[in-house]
C-alpha cells in the first residue's frame, strides 16, 4: 500500500518544492513508484522537473474540477518511475471555485483513489497558505512531512501549522498523522541555524528527521536546468542530503 | 500627500516582510513618518518590530470587519515615527469571510483614506499568496514594490505577478503603478544571483532599483531580538543596504 504525504508549511520559501522534488526523486532513484503531485499554483514542482504541460493536456485543476481522469493527468519524467501531475497557472482562481463544489476539501483525495495501490509513495507540494489547496492536500494524504527553514520567521508559522494539523484530523481526516519535520537550509557558519535545530529538537524529539538539508547553492541551480538535484551534480551535498533522507524514509515501516 | 506602497510577491520567502520592516524603519530614522500594515496572517512584520498586540487592542482584521477606527488599530514601535497596523492569527480565515462582504477588494482602501495626509510612507506587507488580502493592497496603494529573490524559482512567477498587477489596474485601482523591483538575498559567490539580476535589469530596466540587498545574516537574526536591522546592527551590510534603498527612495519626486 502507497504512502502519501503532504509536503507543507505556509511559510514561504523553505524548502517545500526542494524537498518534494529532491525526495520524489531519490526514492525513484531507489527503484521505487513514486508520484508528485503540484498542489502550488506557481509549478514550481512541474518546471524543477522540467515537465512542460503541452496546452490541452491535463493538470490537477482539470483533475479537480472533474475534466479529467487521474491516468491522463500523469506526465512522465527523467526518471523513469517518477510521475508527476502537473500545474500551471489555471490553478490561481481555482480556490474560488473550488469552495463552491460539494465537498470541496475531498476533491483531491477522491481524485487519488484510484491510484492507491500504483504507487509506493506520493507526495502533495503545498503552497504557502492554509486556504483551499493546502485543506485539499491534509484531507488526502496520509501524513504531514513539514519542511523547516533555521531561522526565526519559519519557526513562529510552527505552532499555527500544527493547529490547522490537528483541526483537520478532527474535522477531516482522522488519519491524519505528523511524518516528521525536515530541518532545511542549514548553516552551519551562522549560530541562528544551530539555535533553531536545537529548539525544535528540543520540542519534537524524534519527530524531526535525523537528516538535515544544508544550505548548498546546487540546489538552487538545478531547477534553472529542469532537473533534480541528483541529476544536475549526484555528488553535491544538497544531492548526498536528500538522498540519506530517502533512506531515512525508506527504513521506515510501510504505514500504519 | 503620502504615499502607499505594496510590498508583494506571491512566491514564498523573498524578502516581503524583511524589506517592508527595514525600509520603513530606515525611512522614519530618515525623520520621515511611516506606517507598515502587516497584511500577512502570519504576523511576521508585527513580531519582527517587536510589537506584541495585547488580547482586546485591534489588529488589522478588526480593521477591515469595520470593528475598529483606524487610530486606534495603529501601534507604537521602537522607532518614534514608525506606527504599525499588526496582524496576528485571527486573519487566518479572514480570506473567506471578507469575500462575502460587499466592496470586498476595497475595505483596506477605505479603511485607510482617513490616513492619507498623516503619514509619508504608509507600506502594506503581503501574503505569499494572489489571495483576497494581496487584491485589498494592491487596491489600496499608489504602487507595488516587488522584493524579488536573485533564484530561478522567483523569476518564474514575476511573469504571472505582473499580469496580476495590469488586472488590478484594468479592474480595481486605475493609478496601480510599479513604484520597482528590489533584488533581495543577493550573493556575489554563486553565478545564479548574478545571471538572474542581469536578466532582470535586461527586461526591466530602470524599473530595478539600484540599490541591490545583499545576503546577510544580521538581517534574519534581527527579528528573532524583535528589532529592525538598524537598531540590532547598524553597520551591518544589511541594515547598510536598507538605508541606501531608503534614500534612493526619499529622491523621487513625490508621486503624481
Ligand atoms: N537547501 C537549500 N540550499 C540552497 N537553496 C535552497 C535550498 N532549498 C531551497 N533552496 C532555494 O530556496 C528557494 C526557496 O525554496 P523552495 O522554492 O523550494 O521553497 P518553497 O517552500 O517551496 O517556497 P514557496 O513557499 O514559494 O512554495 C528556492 O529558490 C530554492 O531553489
Ligand atoms: N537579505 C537577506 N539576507 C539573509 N536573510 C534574509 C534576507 N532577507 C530575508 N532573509 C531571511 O529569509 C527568510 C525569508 O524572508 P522574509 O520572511 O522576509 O520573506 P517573505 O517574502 O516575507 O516570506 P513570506 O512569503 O513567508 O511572507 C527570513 O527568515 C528572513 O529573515
Ligand atoms: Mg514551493
Ligand atoms: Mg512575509
Amino acid at each position: 500500500m502507497g504512502r502519501i504525504f503532504a509536503v507543507t508549511n505556509q511559510k514561504g520559501g523553505v524548502g517545500k518544492t526542494t524537498t518534494s522534488v529532491n525526495l520524489a526523486a531519490s526514492l525513484a532513484a531507489a527503484e521505487q513508484d513514486v508520484l508528485l503531485v503540484d498542489c502550488d499554483p506557481q509549478g514550481n514542482a512541474t518546471s524543477g522537473l522540467g515537465v512542460e504541460i503541452a496546452a490541452g493536456r491535463p493538470t490537477l485543476y482539470d483533475l479537480l474540477i472533474g475534466r479529467s481522469g487521474v491516468q491522463a493527468a500523469i506526465n512522465r519524467t527523467d526518471l523513469e518511475r517518477l510521475g508527476i501531475i502537473g500545474s500551471n497557472v489555471n490553478l490561481f482562481g481555482a480556490e474560488v471555485e473550488l469552495a463552491a463544489m460539494e465537498g470541496r476539501e475531498h476533491l483531491l483525495a477522491r481524485a487519488l483513489k484510484p491510484l492507491a495501490a500504483s504507487f509506493r509513495y506520493i507526495f502533495l507540494d503545498c503552497p504557502p497558505s492554509l486556504g483551499l489547496l493546502t485543506l485539499n492536500a491534509l484531507t488526502a494524504c496520509d501524513a504531514v512531512i513539514i519542511p523547516l527553514q533555521c531561522e526565526y520567521y519559519a519557526l513562529e508559522g510552527l505552532t499555527q501549522l500544527l493547529h490547522t494539523v490537528t483541526r483537520v484530523r478532527r474535522n477531516l481526516n482522522p488519519a491524519l498523522g505528523l511524518e516528521g519535520i525536515v530541518l532545511t537550509m542549514f548553516d552551519k557558519r551562522n549560530n541562528l541555524s544551530g539555535q533553531v535545530a536545537e529548539d525544535v529538537r528540543r520540542h519534537f524529539g524524534d519527530k524531526v528527521f535525523k537528516t538535515v538539508i544544508p544550505r548548498n547553492v546546487r540546489l538552487s541551480e538545478a531547477p534553472s536546468h529542469g532537473k533534480p538535484a541528483l541529476l544536475y551534480d549526484r555528488h553535491c551535498a544538497g544531492s548526498r542530503a536528500y538522498l540519506r533522507l530517502a533512506r531515512e524514509l525508506l527504513a521506515r515501516p510501510a504505514g500504519p
